[in-house]
């Protein structure tokens, strides 16, 4: 998984 | 978004709604623990870091508002109201909640995705939150029977993170390359701590009388 990708999830 | 993860936010909003409501209207807090509200307003300080930086929606950002404040919000009720803290019950609300924070920071330092400062916390809030329950779970165990808001609070706060669960299942199987063991597993062991809550709470739903869970 790309680690630095945006946390889009509460 | 889907289904599932809508269902989590709702509930977990509701979660909120139900404590402010109840500490808000009738100006008590009793069986509440003031330690697992201060975990919570934690959690929401670190994972939500990204607020200002990183912005994914409207709604991502309201709804990081809105667990900011009712959190705060809640804690400040407790500790400072002039009524409210007169019901805070500080000589049951005895767990130590910060044997919880200083080894989620270490596990967080050891096991995450990226060794950077926002990500180690990100960590730390996903492991802190699996946890931050049991100060209150301890506390209703103490005080034997609890009012129903306070049920419903705390039973609504663990369905979110089993709607969660089904979320991710969902994402895996329609995202390639979804993968996230962290919040996976911090997730699945924070619903297992509700385990017996669920089981109690159930039964006295359907005997229909007042919840106790054994001491």
């Amino acid at each position: 998984a790309a680690a630095g990708e945006l946390k889009d999830e509460l | 978004m889907n289904i599932f993860r809508f269902a989590g936010d709702m509930t977990h909003l509701a979660s909120v709604l139900v404590l402010l409501l109840k500490i808000h209207t009738i100006k008590s807090c009793a069986g509440v623990s003031l330690k697992t509200q201060e975990l919570y307003a934690i959690v929401f300080a670190t994972r939500y870091l990204d607020i200002f930086t990183d912005f994914i929606s409207l709604y991502n950002t309201f709804m990081k508002l809105v667990f900011l404040g009712s959190s705060f919000s809640i804690v400040w009720y407790m500790r400072s109201h002039k009524i409210v803290r007169r019901s805070y019950d500080k000589d049951q609300d005895t767990f130590r909640h910060y044997f919880l924070i200083v080894p989620c920071l270490l596990l967080a330092m050891i096991i995450n995705e990226k060794f950077t400062f926002r990500e180690v916390l990100w960590t730390f809030s996903l492991f802190l939150e699996a946890v931050a329950i049991l100060p209150q779970l301890v506390l209703l165990q103490r005080t034997r029977n609890i009012d129903n808001l306070t049920g419903q609070y705390i039973f609504l706060l663990g369905a979110y993170r089993a709607f969660y669960i089904f979320n991710w299942i969902y994402r895996y199987f329609t995202e390639p390359h979804y993968v996230h063991w962290i919040p996976w597993i911090a997730g699945l062991l924070q619903t297992l701590l509700y385990g017996d809550f669920f089981y109690y709470y159930f039964h006295s739903w359907k005997n229909n009388k007042k919840l106790q869970l054994p001491a």
